[in-house]
């Protein structure tokens, strides 16, 4: 199973 | 599903411009994006069509290799697309990498050989991995 996981765009 | 969604709450408010500034890569059917998971940079990698199950299966065949990059995760945004989480290469692109090795190479006659052959065992020794899991690549390229 893959997991879910809270990302954030980095956009600097 | 809506438990991926609220487990994600900070992708549900992204933009057109927060993705083409976080963008760092295109091919023909993904897009890649820089991001964080925590305080770790990531590669946020999004497909244009359903590729993403067979691209995540195959990832997941793959045993943790030094020269191959991880597959973390997933996540989902506001709209159901999905995105593949992997470990971010830092230098960029092997193929632009090794252009920029190529010119300052050419300046060092004595280490030329011995780097060469160094990039040579581990470009090889990736796709022994993928060869392990009993993939068939299909597309390898410095590119990818």
């Amino acid at each position: 199973m893959i997991p879910s996981i809270d990302i954030r765009f980095n956009t600097s | 599903s809506q438990q991926e969604r609220d487990s994600n709450p900070t992708l549900d408010n992204y933009s057109d411009d927060d993705l083409r500034l976080a963008q760092i890569g295109v091919g023909q059917d993904k897009s890649v994006y820089r991001g964080w998971w925590g305080s770790r940079d990531v590669a946020i990698v999004r497909f244009r069509s359903g590729n993403i199950d067979t691209e995540a299966g195959a990832m997941l065949r793959l045993s943790r290799h030094p020269h191959l990059i991880t597959l973390y995760g997933f996540t989902t945004d506001a709209f159901g697309s999905k995105f593949l989480i992997e470990e971010l290469a830092p230098l960029g692109s092997l193929d632009v990498v090794a252009e920029n090795l190529a010119q300052e190479l050419r300046a060092d006659e004595t280490g030329r050989q011995s780097i060469f052959l160094d990039i040579l065992h581990q470009i090889s020794s990736g796709m022994h991995g993928v060869v392990d899991a009993g993939l068939l690549h299909r597309d390898l390229s410095l590119r990818n």
